[in-house]
């Protein structure tokens, strides 16, 4: 059985079932050699998708996302930015779904309320 | 200070837990920090339940009334010790598992296994966020994870990450000293961070974070916990 948090719940509304839903169409990715690193990513990652359109919705945010790790990548060279279980959610998805610190912006440091630890003597 | 710094290798760190697909980050800090003070206080590594502070607490910060702890859609650490300390304490993951969803509160005060007395929030100079991890244990710590969701390994130290957008709660469990950074053209220090989304992910779990630039805003919300010693 597939693990809950692996099953991916339908995000296309109804719509142009060739179109996600944003609108964009994913076809033109179908037999790429995208699909077939995607489809290495369902298996190592034993995903699950309801429906072919869902698939293709799929498909093209895990296309997006090897761009994102490309970019990540430039940016953080001395890490290993990649394909990792979450290369299927789109970066809201991925925040609301794994995140989950209500920190917003923290412009206002002394914003936690509690009390603050001394300095302590930290040279030599 | 020592050099470098790891509180698994003292024992007081529990395996990588997984969050599962639920904002509950803030709730694995939460218990990683209580697990590490308890450790430490007592000797005995317990493996503390999320899922109670997830059903039961609902406690807003007192500054900002929005941010309040709501299970899987998210909260803060400090906001959780608050709870904890009115609640009467934390029971054990066995006696209150982890679901992955919102339920009712089933917390029952005769199966606390650790108090919380007191919780304190540590200054952001990454020397005294070093002292106090040595002196005290694993500390909750927020910080952007915008980089997060692509990483595989290394030492992430990104060019560009904000600072003051914070998003997820991870746990501090120590420090090493060598780790090369090419762009910072020298050997960079980096923080060991435990995360919850499984061993899969990362370093069988685990985040490497270059220290002493504020990256990612790691800096801006650390707290540490006291348990109480009945």
């Amino acid at each position: 059985a597939v693990p809950e948090e692996f099953k991916i719940r339908q995000v296309t509304d109804g719509r142009n079932p060739t179109t996600t839903a944003h609108g964009g169409s994913n076809h033109h990715l179908l037999g790429t050699p995208a699909e077939h690193r995607f489809k290495s990513f369902i298996q190592e990652y034993n995903k699950e998708y309801c429906t072919r359109e869902e698939y293709i919705n799929r498909l093209g945010v895990f296309v997006k996302n090897l761009l994102r790790a490309a970019e990540h990548q430039a940016l953080d060279p001395t890490a290993v930015h990649g394909v990792t279980q979450f290369s299927d959610l789109t970066s809201e998805e991925f925040e609301r779904m794994y995140m989950g610190v209500k920190g917003g912006d923290r412009t206002s440091l002394l914003r936690e309320f509690g009390s603050h630890a001394p300095p302590m003597v930290v040279k030599d | 200070l020592p050099n470098s710094f790891d509180w698994r290798e003292k024992g007081a760190v529990t395996d990588v837990k997984m969050q599962g697909s639920c904002g509950s980050c803030w709730a694995f800090s939460t218990t990683g920090s209580i697990e590490g003070a308890n450790f430490i206080a007592t000797g005995k590594l317990l493996n503390l339940s999320e899922q109670q502070l997830v059903d039961c607490d609902n406690t807003c910060d007192k500054k900002d009334r929005k941010a309040c702890d709501s299970g899987c859609r998210g909260g803060l650490m400090t906001n959780a010790y608050k709870y904890l300390i009115e609640a009467g304490g934390i029971e054990e993951e066995d006696s209150y598992p982890y679901t992955g969803k919102r339920g009712e509160c089933k917390f029952s005060p005769d199966k606390v296994a650790v108090k919380v007395s007191n919780f304190t929030n540590i200054p952001i100079d990454e020397q005294q966020i070093a002292a106090y991890l040595v002196n005290h244990g694993p500390l909750a710590v927020g910080l952007n994870a915008l980089f997060m969701q692509t990483y595989i390994g290394g030492v992430s130290c990104p060019l560009i990450c904000g600072k003051r957008w914070i998003n997820h709660g991870v746990l501090l469990v120590g420090y090493g000293s060598k780790g090369f950074s090419i762009l910072r053209l020298s050997n960079q220090p980096y923080w060991i961070i435990k995360n919850s989304w499984g061993k899969r992910w990362g370093e069988n779990g685990y985040y490497k974070l270059c220290r002493g630039h504020g990256m990612c805003g790691m800096n801006t919300m650390v707290s540490a916990v006291m348990t109480q010693t009945s």
